[in-house]
């Protein structure tokens, strides 16, 4: 059975992205706010 | 003494945590003079503890031997516990 792979970075590690995603959306709300 | 000790390890640690994050998040430059935003608002008894030399020097030497994998994580983890202890305190109402 073949397998596929996701067009995403496969070495992008889930909790990493996450942490990523919330990181730059705190920045984001902190320059809006300033 | 201890506590002078640790403010200037912990200070040390951090730049070398900086040098880290901005040479692996280059794609977000906002980044690193948030992390050092956060540092600088930190209370300084915080920042000379034992308690952020251990969240440091744990973060610093997790990021150094997975790489980048999970570095946001690190970078986060130490924005949360920077910001606990930030010296920015909400004014008490007045009667």
């Amino acid at each position: 059975v073949p397998v596929t792979m996701d067009d995403d970075d496969d070495d992008d590690d889930p909790e990493n992205r996450i942490a990523k995603k919330m990181l730059l959306e705190e920045i984001k709300a902190n320059l809006s706010s300033d | 003494g201890t506590r002078r000790t640790y403010k200037l390890e912990n200070e040390k640690l951090f730049t070398e945590f900086l040098e880290l994050c901005r040479a692996q998040t280059g794609e977000h430059p906002e980044v690193v003079p948030f992390l050092a935003g956060r540092f600088a608002r930190a209370g300084p008894a915080f920042v000379a503890s034992a308690e952020f030399r251990n969240v440091l020097g744990r973060c610093l030497a997790r990021a150094r031997t997975r790489h980048a994998k999970k570095l946001y994580v690190y970078i986060n983890e130490l924005c949360t516990v920077l910001k606990a202890h930030s010296a920015r305190r909400k004014l008490p109402l007045l009667p």
